[in-house]
Protein backbone atom coordinates (compact mmCIF):
# COMPACT_ATOMS: atom_id res chain seq x y z
CA UNK A 1 0.00 0.00 0.00
CA UNK A 2 1.72 3.30 -0.94
CA UNK A 3 0.05 5.62 1.32
CA UNK A 4 1.18 3.71 4.01
CA UNK A 5 5.20 3.55 2.82
CA UNK A 6 4.87 7.22 2.37
CA UNK A 7 3.27 8.35 5.82
CA UNK A 8 1.80 12.22 4.97
CA UNK A 9 0.72 12.89 8.57
CA UNK A 10 3.41 14.86 11.14
CA UNK B 1 -4.98 18.75 5.25
CA UNK B 2 -8.04 19.20 6.36
CA UNK B 3 -8.88 21.63 9.35
CA UNK B 4 -8.36 19.46 12.22
CA UNK B 5 -4.84 18.49 11.17
CA UNK B 6 -4.20 21.76 10.74
CA UNK B 7 -5.62 22.52 14.23
CA UNK B 8 -3.47 19.58 15.14
CA UNK B 9 -0.41 20.27 14.15
CA UNK B 10 -0.62 24.47 15.16
CA UNK B 11 -1.73 23.12 19.11
CA UNK B 12 1.12 20.61 18.82
CA UNK B 13 3.62 23.33 17.77
CA UNK B 14 2.39 25.67 20.46
CA UNK B 15 3.02 23.13 23.05
CA UNK B 16 6.44 22.82 22.30
CA UNK B 17 6.88 26.83 21.88
CA UNK B 18 4.74 27.04 25.35
CA UNK B 19 7.22 24.59 26.91
CA UNK B 20 10.77 26.08 25.32
CA UNK B 21 9.20 30.07 26.46
CA UNK B 22 8.75 28.98 30.14
CA UNK B 23 12.18 27.15 30.47
CA UNK B 24 13.85 30.02 28.78
CA UNK B 25 12.17 32.70 30.31
CA UNK B 26 11.61 31.78 33.97
CA UNK B 27 15.57 30.28 33.09
CA UNK B 28 14.09 27.07 35.14
CA UNK B 29 12.65 23.69 34.07
CA UNK B 30 10.81 22.89 37.73
CA UNK B 31 7.94 21.23 37.33
CA UNK B 32 8.76 19.93 34.29
CA UNK B 33 9.90 15.77 33.53
CA UNK B 34 12.67 15.84 31.46
CA UNK B 35 12.71 12.12 31.01
CA UNK B 36 9.30 12.48 29.08
CA UNK B 37 11.11 15.32 27.16
CA UNK B 38 13.88 12.62 26.17
CA UNK B 39 10.95 10.14 24.80
CA UNK B 40 9.51 13.31 22.72
CA UNK B 41 13.23 13.55 21.12
CA UNK B 42 13.12 9.65 20.79
CA UNK B 43 9.81 9.60 18.96
CA UNK B 44 10.65 12.90 16.14
CA UNK B 45 13.85 10.98 15.66
CA UNK B 46 12.73 7.48 14.96
CA UNK B 47 9.54 8.68 12.97
CA UNK B 48 11.43 11.71 11.04
CA UNK B 49 13.67 9.86 9.18
CA UNK B 50 11.87 10.41 6.57
CA UNK B 51 13.25 13.34 5.94
CA UNK B 52 16.22 12.03 4.84
CA UNK B 53 14.32 9.39 2.18
CA UNK B 54 11.11 11.05 1.46
CA UNK B 55 9.84 14.69 0.07
CA UNK B 56 5.91 14.94 1.03
CA UNK B 57 5.68 18.98 1.20
CA UNK B 58 7.30 22.26 2.14
CA UNK B 59 5.35 22.50 5.40
CA UNK B 60 5.52 18.83 6.04
CA UNK B 61 9.51 19.25 5.86
CA UNK B 62 9.46 22.43 7.89
CA UNK B 63 7.04 20.87 10.88
CA UNK B 64 9.44 17.88 11.23
CA UNK B 65 12.51 20.42 11.15
CA UNK B 66 10.72 22.77 13.65
CA UNK B 67 9.76 20.01 16.20
CA UNK B 68 12.99 18.02 15.94
CA UNK B 69 14.88 21.35 16.73
CA UNK B 70 12.58 22.52 19.44
CA UNK B 71 12.55 19.27 20.94
CA UNK B 72 16.44 18.84 21.10
CA UNK B 73 16.70 22.13 22.47
CA UNK B 74 13.90 21.32 25.53
CA UNK B 75 16.51 18.49 26.01
CA UNK B 76 19.81 20.30 26.45
CA UNK B 77 18.10 23.14 28.62
CA UNK B 78 16.83 20.42 30.84
CA UNK B 79 19.95 18.63 31.14
CA UNK B 80 23.06 21.06 30.17
CA UNK B 81 21.92 24.51 30.44
CA UNK B 82 19.44 24.67 33.04
CA UNK B 83 20.48 21.68 34.82
CA UNK B 84 20.60 23.25 38.63
CA UNK B 85 16.77 24.05 38.30
CA UNK B 86 15.67 20.01 37.05
CA UNK B 87 13.61 18.65 39.56
CA UNK B 88 15.18 14.90 39.22
CA UNK B 89 14.24 13.54 42.63
CA UNK B 90 10.62 13.86 41.03
CA UNK B 91 10.85 12.53 37.66
CA UNK B 92 11.74 9.17 39.08
CA UNK B 93 10.05 7.14 36.44
CA UNK B 94 11.71 4.25 34.86
CA UNK B 95 11.82 5.00 30.95
CA UNK B 96 13.34 1.34 29.96
CA UNK B 97 9.62 0.13 31.44
CA UNK B 98 7.82 2.00 28.50
CA UNK B 99 11.01 1.95 25.66
CA UNK B 100 11.22 -2.32 25.95
CA UNK B 101 7.60 -3.06 25.48
CA UNK B 102 7.29 -0.71 22.68
CA UNK B 103 9.88 -1.74 20.80
CA UNK B 104 8.83 -5.72 21.43
CA UNK B 105 5.71 -4.84 20.29
CA UNK B 106 7.03 -2.75 17.29
CA UNK B 107 8.50 -5.33 15.89
CA UNK B 108 5.56 -7.45 16.43
CA UNK B 109 2.67 -5.86 15.43
CA UNK B 110 3.44 -3.34 11.88
CA UNK B 111 2.13 -2.63 8.75
CA UNK B 112 5.58 -3.61 6.83
CA UNK B 113 8.83 -5.61 8.70
CA UNK B 114 10.97 -2.88 7.15
CA UNK B 115 13.50 -1.07 9.23
CA UNK B 116 12.09 2.79 8.37
CA UNK B 117 8.35 0.99 9.14
CA UNK B 118 9.47 -0.33 12.28
CA UNK B 119 10.90 3.14 13.59
CA UNK B 120 7.63 4.94 12.37
CA UNK B 121 5.43 2.60 14.20
CA UNK B 122 7.94 2.68 17.48
CA UNK B 123 7.65 6.33 17.14
CA UNK B 124 3.90 5.94 16.80
CA UNK B 125 3.55 3.94 20.50
CA UNK B 126 6.03 5.20 22.21
CA UNK B 127 4.18 9.30 21.54
CA UNK B 128 1.02 7.82 23.09
CA UNK B 129 2.95 7.05 26.44
CA UNK B 130 5.83 9.38 26.54
CA UNK B 131 3.88 11.97 28.71
CA UNK B 132 3.45 9.21 31.23
CA UNK B 133 6.88 10.64 33.18
CA UNK B 134 5.67 13.97 33.22
CA UNK B 135 2.16 13.16 34.27
CA UNK B 136 3.21 11.02 36.91
CA UNK B 137 5.65 13.70 38.06
CA UNK B 138 2.45 15.74 38.17
CA UNK B 139 0.88 12.86 40.55
CA UNK B 140 3.78 12.88 42.66
CA UNK B 141 4.31 16.38 43.53
CA UNK B 142 0.60 17.17 43.07
CA UNK B 143 0.67 19.96 41.32
CA UNK B 144 1.51 21.57 38.20
CA UNK B 145 2.41 25.41 37.21
CA UNK B 146 -0.40 27.10 35.05
CA UNK B 147 2.16 27.72 32.39
CA UNK B 148 2.81 23.55 32.63
CA UNK B 149 -0.98 23.26 32.29
CA UNK B 150 -1.43 25.01 28.98
CA UNK B 151 1.40 23.01 27.86
CA UNK B 152 -0.06 19.63 28.60
CA UNK B 153 -3.55 20.99 27.51
CA UNK B 154 -2.08 22.14 23.85
CA UNK B 155 -0.21 18.64 23.97
CA UNK B 156 -3.39 16.63 24.60
CA UNK B 157 -5.72 18.19 22.09
CA UNK B 158 -3.18 18.00 19.45
CA UNK B 159 -3.62 14.13 19.59
CA UNK B 160 -7.69 15.25 20.10
CA UNK B 161 -7.88 16.76 16.87
CA UNK B 162 -5.88 14.49 15.08
CA UNK B 163 -8.65 11.66 15.66
CA UNK B 164 -10.91 13.95 14.33
CA UNK B 165 -8.33 14.23 11.08
CA UNK B 166 -9.00 10.93 11.14
CA UNK B 167 -12.59 10.23 11.05
CA UNK B 168 -12.88 13.26 8.47
CA UNK B 169 -9.98 11.29 6.28
CA UNK B 170 -11.76 7.93 6.69
CA UNK B 171 -15.12 9.69 5.10
CA UNK B 172 -13.82 11.99 2.81
CA UNK B 173 -10.48 9.62 1.44
CA UNK B 174 -11.17 6.33 2.68
CA UNK B 175 -8.09 6.71 4.55
CA UNK B 176 -7.08 4.55 7.98
CA UNK B 177 -4.00 3.75 9.71
CA UNK B 178 -5.33 1.53 12.16
CA UNK B 179 -1.96 1.71 14.07
CA UNK B 180 -1.83 5.69 14.59
CA UNK B 181 -5.96 5.58 15.78
CA UNK B 182 -5.50 3.04 18.13
CA UNK B 183 -2.51 4.77 19.23
CA UNK B 184 -3.71 8.14 19.29
CA UNK B 185 -7.13 6.90 21.13
CA UNK B 186 -4.67 5.32 24.04
CA UNK B 187 -2.79 8.79 24.05
CA UNK B 188 -6.02 10.87 23.90
CA UNK B 189 -7.53 8.75 26.84
CA UNK B 190 -4.37 9.30 29.39
CA UNK B 191 -4.74 13.09 29.25
CA UNK B 192 -8.87 12.63 29.90
CA UNK B 193 -8.05 13.15 33.62
CA UNK B 194 -5.85 16.17 33.11
CA UNK B 195 -8.09 17.91 30.48
CA UNK B 196 -11.14 17.24 33.50
CA UNK B 197 -8.67 19.31 36.09
CA UNK B 198 -7.73 21.19 33.12
CA UNK B 199 -11.36 22.99 32.54
CA UNK B 200 -12.85 22.42 36.29
CA UNK B 201 -9.64 24.35 37.81
CA UNK B 202 -6.82 26.17 35.31
CA UNK B 203 -9.61 27.73 32.91
CA UNK B 204 -11.46 29.27 36.29
CA UNK B 205 -8.12 30.90 37.21
CA UNK B 206 -6.96 28.05 39.73
CA UNK B 207 -3.59 26.80 39.99
CA UNK B 208 -3.76 23.15 39.06
CA UNK B 209 -3.35 21.17 42.35
CA UNK B 210 -4.66 17.56 43.39
CA UNK B 211 -6.52 16.27 46.14
CA UNK B 212 -3.92 15.10 48.52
Amino acid sequence: DEDLEKHDEL
Amino acid sequence: MNLFRLAGDVSHLLAIIILLLKIWRTRSCAGISGKSQILFALVFTTRYLDLLTTFISFYNTTMKVIYIGCSYATVWMIYAKFKATYDSNHDTFRMEFLVIPIAALSLLVNHDFAPLEILWTFSIYLESVAILPQLFMVSKTGEAETITSHYLFALGLYRALYLMNWIWRFFAEGFFDLIAIVAGLVQTILYCDFFYLYITKVLKGKKLSLPA
